[in-house]
Parts: structure tokens; C-alpha cells; sequence
């Protein structure tokens, strides 16, 4: 039997929210160590999602035995919505379950409400992940990235990375023209969230499709702060961590053609 | 132009 229960439904729905436009089945697959981890390629093939709810991500967390929950997501998007914010959620399967139960309870009236979501049979391919040594890593503000992303996008389909040891930089170039954002490294010793760190082996030149960039940063309401780990001709990283645990994205990059 | 590459070609499946 698997009962999760989140001390806040806002943080589900919010991690639904970042992955529903890109995939739209996923198997959940629970275990009692890890909690609840989720990978799932995009249709396209280009994007990849990693999420991994630890057991901290939960007020309680048991898990008797591994179970594999397959889950639409947009169904399940619809049933979010349903609880409140503060709500308490929590996830109930039987084993061999043919339904999750998801049950949002109030905090201050005594309002529980249940729903139950039929879960279906998905064959995905599961791909094998490396550790990967990275030629760049920067951590700054999602909500940083996010602008940049979203804005670029208005004027051209791809963003170029560059990092070199001094900055970050942000291109795009489009049929009405070009532009680029620069960040430097910086400590905010007052807000640290608001730093900028820049760990460079090799400088890096890469091209993204502004179409996932948009999709990824739609995580941003989950930390304040991103991760993106990139290499030569690979694909990057682009983490938010979790309470306990972190929801990365894996997005191949563009190449001449 | 730029051509958008896919994970396979990086990732084995398991």
C-alpha cells in the first residue's frame, strides 16, 4: 500500500503544472526509500523529465511494496484543481491498484474532499542516465532565466548559451533582430538566492529551442533558484530542487546543420 | 540553420 500525504497540495500541483505540457502519460513508480520518481520523454524526443519526491517531500510517506502508478496527467491536472492550495493532499493506492485515490483535506474546517483516478498500462522507454561531467554549471535566479526565456522567444525560436570563466550570456537572434543578456558571478550575502555562481572547466557555446526552454521554466514556481549544468555538444541540465528531491529537465541541443 | 537534435542519440535505453 502506498500513502503519500503533502502537507501543502500546492506543491503536486505545482510539479504537475511544470511537466504537463511536455509529456502527458508518466508511470509514477513509489518505493519506500526513494519516494516517488518520475521520468518521461517529451513526444519529440528532444526534452527529458526527471523528478525525484523524495520521502521529506512528504509529511508521512509509507510505501509496503514498489508499485508503478501510470498516470494521465492531464486527468490528474483536472482533480489538482479540485483541493485548495493549503489543502493537505494526500495519494492512497492499494497494491495492484487499478485507481489512485487523492484526498484533499482542509486544515481549518472539517472539509475532506475524495476523488478517485482511473490509472492506465504506459510502455515508455526508460532512458539510461550517466553522471555526467559537466564543462559549465551556473546557479542564479529562476525567475532570471524565466524572463530571459519567455522574452527571447517573442523574437526568435532558438537561444544560444554562452559561458565563458567572466560571464553568462544569453542570445537570440531573430528576423527582427538580435539580443543577449549578460550575467556576471555575484554573492548576495543578504538574499543568497539572488547570487549568481558561474563554475566553468570549459567554455561553452550551445543552442536551445526556445519552445522547451519555455516549457522548463514553467517550473520556476517551484524553487528560486536554477541549476543549469551544461557540456559540449550533450545534452543540458536544467535543475529546481525540491523540498527533498528535484525535478530536472534534459534537453538536447541544436546543431549546425 | 540550426538543426534540433534528439536524446536518443545521447541516452541509452535501458
Amino acid at each position: 500500500m502506498l500513502e503519500g500525504k503533502f502537507d501543502q497540495a500546492s506543491l503536486l500541483k505545482k510539479i504537475i503544472d511544470s511537466i504537463r505540457d511536455s509529456v502527458k502519460l508518466c508511470n509514477f513508480n513509489c518505493s519506500q526509500n526513494d519516494g516517488i520518481t518520475v521520468q518521461a520523454i517529451d513526444d519529440s524526443r528532444v526534452l527529458l523529465i526527471a523528478l525525484k519526491m523524495d520521502p521529506g517531500c512528504f509529511q508521512e510517506f509509507r510505501c509496503d511494496r514498489d508499485m508503478v502508478l501510470g498516470l494521465d496527467l492531464e486527468s490528474l491536472g483536472k482533480i489538482l484543481k479540485q483541493g485548495n492550495n493549503e489543502d493537505y493532499l494526500t495519494l492512497i493506492a492499494e497494491d495492484n491498484p487499478d485507481s489512485l485515490l487523492i484526498v484533499f483535506e482542509d486544515k481549518k474546517k472539517d472539509r475532506i474532499s475524495e476523488f478517485s483516478l482511473k490509472l492506465m498500462d504506459i510502455d515508455s522507454d526508460v532512458l539510461t542516465i550517466d553522471d555526467m561531467d559537466n564543462d559549465c554549471s551556473i546557479t542564479m535566479p529562476s525567475a532570471d532565466f524565466s524572463k530571459i526565456a519567455r522574452d527571447f522567444k517573442t523574437m526568435s525560436e532558438s537561444l544560444q548559451i554562452i559561458v565563458t570563466k567572466e560571464s553568462v550570456k544569453f542570445k537570440a537572434e531573430g528576423q527582427i533582430g538580435s539580443g543577449s543578456v549578460i550575467f556576471k558571478p555575484h554573492t548576495d550575502l543578504d538574499n543568497p538566492d539572488e547570487s549568481i555562481k558561474i563554475d566553468m572547466n570549459q567554455p561553452v557555446n550551445l543552442t536551445f529551442g526556445a519552445k522547451y526552454l519555455n516549457d522548463i521554466v514553467k517550473a520556476s514556481t517551484l524553487s528560486s533558484t536554477i541549476t543549469i549544468k551544461l557540456t559540449d555538444k550533450a545534452p543540458a541540465l536544467f535543475e529546481f530542487k525540491l523540498p527533498s528531491g528535484y525535478l530536472r529537465y534534459y534537453l538536447a541541443p541544436k546543431f549546425e546543420d | 540553420a540550426r538543426k534540433q537534435s534528439n536524446l536518443m542519440s545521447f541516452f541509452k535505453k535501458k
